[in-house]
């Protein structure tokens, strides 16, 4: 953190500054560069999902807390380690009946509003709004927290789907703020200086590594070399290729086809009672609002 | 006191020893890691060290560390390494040589295959207890994802999503396949 980040001498309130659409829902940014914001060591970004859209998995860089405003649904955290302790029953799977491999997956959890959800640095997860009602989740990521042992700027990493305007957005901070800093550091001309003597410096440093290459693709599998991670994942090359496909600007947060049916304990009576009511009034008010 | 618990502390541990190994595939290679449980004075560095060997053509998996930059030194052989960034470029892919080292940053995703002579490195952590999470194999993130999760997002039938969970039931390796081994006899 430099020294003039908390130099504070008023404050105001901030509306987020860059709002990114995807296929099924909106992903808001705060200015993470903006002072209030650099000084606390935070990033904010704002998530508003229709329902049946499916934040796809990612992690990020900072530990992050989601508090749910509004809807409800069911989320996946990947623990590193972890056993996958939610599995389908073989119960009546006969011998004669052709046998199915059976999914199983880690613990998932049905979240509602006013959950709040902490999601450790590095750690894949992954929403799914499985309500009639948009979910929206405010997600503050700790990015001055010791997990982090990057730089400041908040990252998410994407396992799947093709997040390039919001990979853009989060790109483009992060130059603002490198440029930020340097107007602020001018006289740090000496190591410009040095590079001028010896501009060969930073070349020699890694001289099998390449100049970052940009691709239209936008997610971790996408960039591997698809032999390897056939043999990784022992399929065949043609599946990887169908991995790797980028279909589409969906972006982060996807429309899936028909309900997403996971391995997840049944939920509680009271709660679908509440549920029940709750869509019944909704109902019954926007009939009285009609007959009005 | 001190001289029963500070001064008297272990600092030295053996990590070359193929005994030692904690992860081991007799087709692939073997994995010993040193960090904050097996040598205590770890924890208070906040470092921790792992010795890989691969045997010919094999891999490890593709994954990240979730808490730590991977500095690795190459000992012996070669390895082709593919390290990826949060925007899915490819920031290195390239072999690494025997005395070469490789910085792979803290969450950045990486693999890394043998070459024909197999390959042996030492990678230091900044963190004594260093996690990475594999996407593929037997307790990978993949795996850990619903399959219907799997098949939504990369758009594909449940059924493939299936073979991309299960279809590698090794931990943290993989052998080359038997095309290459082929073509190579």
């Amino acid at each position: 953190q430099s020294q003039n980040e908390c130099q504070i001498n008023r404050l105001n309130s901030i509306e987020p500054t860059s709002r990114i659409r995807s296929e099924a829902g909106t992903t808001e940014w705060w200015n993470p560069n903006s002072q209030q914001l650099s000084c606390a060591g935070v990033s904010v970004l704002r998530q508003n999902v229709e329902p049946n859209g499916l934040i796809l998995p990612s992690f990020t860089n900072a530990p992050q807390l989601v508090y749910i405003v509004q809807g409800r649904g069911i989320q996946g955290t990947v623990i590193p380690g972890c056993a996958e302790t939610f599995q389908e029953s073989q119960q009546g799977q006969g011998q004669k009946s052709p046998r199915r491999l059976q999914d199983q997956h880690q613990k998932i959890r049905r979240f509602r509003r006013g959950d709040v959800i902490a999601l450790p640095a590095g750690v894949v997860h992954w929403f799914y709004n499985d309500g009639n009602e948009r979910l929206v989740t405010v997600n503050l990521l700790h990015t001055a927290n010791s997990a982090n042992q990057l730089d400041d700027n908040p990252r998410r990493f994407h396992l799947a789907g093709n997040p390039e305007e919001e990979q853009r957005r989060l790109r483009r901070f992060a130059q603002q703020k490198m440029q930020g800093s340097r107007s602020e550091r001018e006289e740090m001309e000496e190591d410009e200086d040095e590079e001028q003597d010896n501009p060969s410096r930073s070349r020699r440093e890694s001289p099998h590594s390449r100049e970052q290459q940009s691709s239209s693709c936008n997610n971790l599998l996408c960039a591997f070399d698809s032999e390897f991670l056939a043999q990784a994942f022992n399929v065949d090359t043609s599946l990887i290729r169908r991995l790797q496909e980028v279909r589409g600007n969906k972006g982060s947060i996807i429309r899936v086809k028909d309900r997403l049916d996971v391995v997840s304990p049944p939920r509680m009576e009271e709660e679908e009672r509440e549920e029940r009511q709750e869509e019944e009034r909704r109902r019954e008010r926007q009939r009285g609002g009609r007959d009005n | 006191g001190l001289e029963e618990t500070f001064c008297a502390m272990r600092m030295k541990e053996n990590i070359a020893d193929p005994e030692r190994a904690d992860i081991f595939n007799p087709q692939a290679g073997r994995i010993s890691t040193l960090n904050g449980y097996n040598l205590p004075i770890l924890q208070a560095l906040g470092l921790s060290a792992e010795r890989g060997v691969l045997y010919n053509r094999a891999g490890t998996v593709p994954q990240w560390c979730i808490n730590a930059h991977k500095i690795l030194y190459m000992l012996r052989g070669r390895a082709r390494i593919q390290v990826v960034n949060q925007n899915g470029d490819t920031v290195f892919d390239d072999n690494v040589e025997q005395g070469q080292l490789l910085t792979v940053p803290q969450n950045f995703a990486f693999m890394k295959r043998a070459g024909s002579e197999g390959a042996e490195w030492v990678s230091f952590f900044t963190n004594s207890q260093a996690t990475n999470t594999p996407m593929a194999g037997r307790v990978s993130a993949i795996r850990a994802l619903p399959e219907e999760v799997v098949a939504a997002s990369y758009q594909i039938s449940k059924e493939d999503a299936r073979k991309v969970k299960f279809n590698n039931q090794d931990t943290y390796f993989f052998t080359s396949s038997r095309s290459e081994r082929r073509d190579e006899a």
